[in-house]
């Protein structure tokens, strides 16, 4: 099976605003 | 089809034909009859003049119109005739026939350096130590183990009063050298620009006594500098360019008025001349397509067995390396193009969360995962994984 590709949305950047990539 | 070329496209050693290099020169002469008009020679009056274009005129002249000096009445009796080849050619001889009587002595110079400097290629002289300071030539030719200038006799007069003053290359070398792995015979034969010394008119009964001379004149026409246009064996002809100088139709690879180094592009070997074996062309980087400028690194040239030392600049395409063989940083090969496609480096596209760095393996194009994610470019989560919420570790094993 092949596995969904990972949904940005989900991630929560909350302790990690500077590790967010810029869209 | 290219002389320069077999049939099969093989580069092999061509030179231009044999020529006379003086037709249709300018010849600077610093002594010419006519100004002041005499009652023989008049340079304002064509049917009186006698000036040096005579010497070179195409198809030849005859014994009424040759160059004539002034009528000289004291010592030094120097004329000098200069003929600017307008490029480098290989002499194979120099010839001059005289419309009145030789002169007792002849001095004939060459340059390699278009007349900024010369050095002698032969005397003729019926007094070779007097004039010149050296020994007649012996038959043998030069004792020396390279060519030199030799005093050879002075030209004799032939009945109808005129001579002929004839020089062959060969005379001041040795036997044996051979062009294509001799420097020093090469260097020899090469001529820029021919200068002709006539430093002795020859008088009754040849008299040393420089006292006893007579009021004289030179007289010369025919002027022939035989030999070929110097193109290192990279050449069978020579053109006008542009700017209307003479240069070589340079093939192998090469470039230059003599062909004498390679092309821009063309350096993965260092240039050398043409021998009849061996056309040593010079060889075009290899770039795979994807530079258009290279060095050439010697010790890389040896290092291969004096095979290639090419280095290419400048690769493109997100190409890299000395031939623009393999992708640079953040790219990979796309196994279904070729290394000369312009696509032939892909980007790595690491994901910017399942990835642990941007550089993926240059071949395979594979990123480098955080735990627990898989995929190309680190794009999803490996089997027994699950997304999570945090971007540092986006997959988590799944409960």
């Amino acid at each position: 099976d092949v596995m969904p590709t990972l949904d940005m949305a989900l991630f929560d950047w909350t302790d990690y605003e500077d590790l967010k990539p810029e869209v | 089809t290219d002389p320069c070329y077999e049939e099969g496209g093989a580069p092999r050693g061509c030179i231009p034909g044999l020529v006379n290099a003086a037709l249709g020169r300018e010849v600077l002469v610093s002594n010419t009859c006519g100004r002041p008009a005499t009652w023989a020679c008049d340079s304002s009056d064509l049917m009186r003049a006698h000036p040096p274009a005579l010497l070179t005129l195409a198809g030849g002249s005859t014994s009424s119109v040759c160059w004539r000096s002034e009528v000289l009445h004291r010592v030094p009796l120097n004329v000098t005739l200069t003929v600017p080849l307008g490029k480098a050619f290989e002499l194979v001889f120099v010839s001059l026939r005289f419309c009145s009587a030789p002169p007792a002595s002849v001095a004939l110079l060459k340059s390699q350096d278009h007349g900024h400097s010369w050095t002698p290629l032969g005397f003729f002289s019926s007094h070779c130590s007097l004039d010149y300071g050296r020994p007649p030539a012996s038959s043998d030719g030069p004792a020396g183990p390279g060519p030199e200038a030799l005093c050879f006799p002075a030209p004799q007069a032939h009945s109808d009063g005129g001579g002929l003053m004839a020089f062959s290359v060969q005379d001041g070398s040795p036997p044996g050298l051979d062009l294509d792995s001799s420097p020093v015979l090469q260097d020899w034969l090469t001529a820029t620009d021919i200068r002709i010394l006539l430093t002795r008119p020859s008088m009754p009964g040849d008299t040393k006594d420089l006292d006893a001379i007579v009021p004289y004149s030179y007289s010369a026409t025919e002027l022939q500098v035989g030999g070929r246009c110097k193109c290192n064996g990279h050449a069978s002809r020579c053109l006008l360019d542009t700017q209307g100088h003479l240069i070589c139709d340079c093939r192998h690879g090469t470039e230059g008025p003599d062909c004498g180094r390679c092309k821009p592009f063309y350096c993965d070997r260092p240039w050398q001349r043409a021998t009849a074996r061996e056309a040593h062309a010079c060889l075009a980087c290899s770039c795979n397509g994807h530079a258009r400028r290279c060095r050439f690194n010697m010790e890389l040239y040896r290092l291969s067995g004096r095979r290639s030392g090419g280095v290419c600049l400048n690769c493109r395409h997100n190409t890299a390396g000395r031939h623009c063989h393999y992708c640079r940083e953040g790219f990979y090969r796309d196994p279904d193009r070729a290394l000369n496609d312009r696509r032939a480096c892909r980007a790595c596209d690491c994901h910017p969360v399942g990835a642990a760095g941007k550089t993926c393996n240059q071949t395979t194009g594979q990123c480098p995962c955080k735990d627990g994610v898989t995929g190309l470019t680190c794009n999803r989560c490996a089997p027994g994984f699950q997304q999570s919420r945090s971007p540092v570790a986006p997959c988590v094993k799944t409960p």
